[in-house]
């Protein structure tokens, strides 16, 4: 028996995810963050995110098409999370670095809090 | 799967969904 592996079939699956969120193709939530909207797809939040797999697991809120997150929440922050799930790409800017945690934080996303304190601990001269 | 038997196939593996325009 032999198997042929795909190398790249992860990777264009998740292009064409991100494809599809751009074109809003299937998006099925909005995330509202301060007065922020980005809309996305509860599967690849799930799947992403320890906060958005427990909201979407749970049976009373599976079915919102709206999502607030907590006020304190950055939006840029947000943005360059939202990013990342789709593309596997996590932009650190030393500016944002704090906002990009705090909310890798909250959204449960641990290697990625992770990767943040090793930015954080590189970057400092100390 | 990942017996010795497995074939690396590099290129693409589905459709591209195209960009918005």
């Amino acid at each position: 028996d032999s198997c042929i592996q795909f190398t790249r079939h992860a990777s264009d699956v998740l292009l064409n995810l991100n494809r599809l969120r751009s074109r809003d193709i299937l998006t099925d939530v909005t995330i509202l963050v301060n007065r922020q909207q980005f809309r996305a797809h509860k599967t690849v939040l799930m799947a992403c995110s320890g906060l958005f797999y427990s909201i979407f697991t749970d049976s009373h809120k599976c079915n919102l098409n709206a999502i607030s997150l907590d006020p304190k929440v950055d939006p840029e922050g947000f943005a360059i999370l939202l990013e990342f799930m789709y593309t596997s790409r996590l932009t650190l800017k030393e500016s944002l670095i704090m906002a990009i945690m705090n909310t890798a934080i909250y959204l449960q996303m641990d290697h990625v809090v992770d990767t943040c304190h090793r930015f954080i601990k590189s970057s400092d001269p100390s | 799967y990942e017996g010795s038997n497995t074939i690396k196939e590099m290129g693409r593996s589905i459709h591209e969904i195209p960009r918005q325009d």
